[in-house]
């Protein structure tokens, strides 16, 4: 079965969709099978490797829809070993739908359960909310990754998430596990990036990746040519970083 | 009777608190009263000017209990002429607090009724979400402003944006305009950047304002010393581009 890692921050612009589209591509290109789910009502993480206008079904149909199969659903990323289960705005309507259902907290993971067998991993990027659909990621997924960007509001946020992720593991998900903390936009150059790691490692410890992600342009930029750092950049910075992330993410399930 | 700007975008991190904390600075600057509100769960423009230990009501006891009058929710800021109205994780609440009610979009436009005749411009900074809480600041808002990065994920979600604003002004509050679109956190050494630059005019035509925000760590910096961009880097390209803001929104209002 599936190891299933939601990448999840309220904060916005830390990096979610980034981490989600590169270490999704880490891990494929050692062949394993990798399935990038896009929870994300925005779709960043689709628009990184499908072209929109040959997408017709997706995540929101599976989930509301019980006669819809996975396969779907699921769309060939163009990199060997990814697929991805891409969102539509349709998906900003889950939560107001799902009011008075019995099942709201579990169903992407009822939904999605038939994928567990297909693939090595699920990654499951999520909105910037705390709301229903991230509460969804977090009940179906064995472990949470979370990108904090080196910068003044940066450990704001983290205490509601930490509590909500304890909520979750008190009854839906006992089992939820947090991979760790990844530091990104990360700017060597500036003592306020350099004040906030500091800070970071001492309130998560050794839950802190070893591998940082630097601010580098070619991760802004290798979207917009439905690639991932590894094909778009293979020299960069960010391939080397997010190459390590691979590893050290393998080390750790 | 004040004008009251939403800084709006549904995408994370593209400088929404940012704009606001630096624009409200820059309209007290100029003699004017203004007041700050902080619309996001997350609290980061109240953390930008406020000892958070020393906030005990916010907006979300404004909001729920009837009882609790507007001067006991607002706090001096630090700056001559700028007051903030904070708020707390537990404006997280909200929606779910008020499903049902039938007021729910206008409650934020009642209860901050009163503070239209105390300040010439209230900056309200919204959610990175498009649910009930940036529709409160939608219909009690007379302009609206969009920050949007000069990213490849920007122009994405600007449909979904420009979709609420259009059901926004079909009735709750048919007064709303569109105060203008800022290209924020642009790089002038990058071919991204200057690419959705274009696309951004292309798209919005004079709405986009001629000020471009551009990256500054200072921009970065001035929060964590709970100081405006003014004050903290007076000389810094931050400073000169807000103040260039500033002007433009008083020229448009
Ligand atoms: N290491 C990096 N270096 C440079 N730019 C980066 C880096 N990581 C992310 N970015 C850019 O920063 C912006 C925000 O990143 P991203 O969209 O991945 O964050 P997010 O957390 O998914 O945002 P949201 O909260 O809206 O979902 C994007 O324009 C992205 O290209
Ligand atoms: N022009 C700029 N130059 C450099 N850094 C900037 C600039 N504008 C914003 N930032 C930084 O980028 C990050 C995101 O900005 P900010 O928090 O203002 O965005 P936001 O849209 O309010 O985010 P959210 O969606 O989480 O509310 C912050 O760390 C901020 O300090
Ligand atoms: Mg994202
Ligand atoms: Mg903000």
């Amino acid at each position: 079965k599936s190891a299933i890692i939601a990448i999840t921050n309220q904060k916005g612009g830390v990096g979610k969709t980034t981490t989600a589209i590169n270490l999704a591509a880490g891990l494929a290109r050692r062949g394993l099978r990798v399935l990038l789910v896009d929870l994300d009502p925005q779709s960043n993480s689709s628009l990184s490797y499908l072209d929109m206008r040959e997408v017709d079904r997706s995540i929101y149909d599976l989930l509301m829809d019980s006669r819809v199969r996975c396969e779907q659903v699921i769309y060939p990323s163009g990199v060997e070993g990814l697929d991805v289960l891409p969102s539509r705005i349709n998906l900003a309507k889950f939560e107001s739908q799902m009011v008075g259902e019995f099942d709201a907290p579990y169903r992407a993971k009822d939904r999605l359960e038939p994928l567990r067998y297909r693939y090595s991993f699920i990654i499951l990027d999520t909105p910037p909310t705390l709301g229903l659909i991230t509460v969804n990621a977090l009940v179906m997924a064995t472990h949470l990754l979370v990108p904090i960007q080196s910068s003044y509001y940066a450990l704001e946020g983290t205490d509601d998430l930490l509590e909500t992720v304890e909520k979750i593991k008190a009854r839906p998900n006992p089992a939820l596990k947090l991979l760790g903390v990844l530091v990104t936009l990360h700017d060597r150059r500036t003592t306020l990036s350099r004040d906030v790691h500091r800070q970071i490692v001492s309130v998560f410890g050794d839950k802190v990746f070893r591998t940082v992600i630097t601010k580098s342009v070619r991760l802004e930029e290798s979207p917009a040519y439905r690639e991932s750092i590894f094909t778009y950049a293979p020299q960069s910075s960010g391939a080397r970083e997010y190459e390590q992330l691979t590893e050290e993410v393998l080390e750790r399930v």
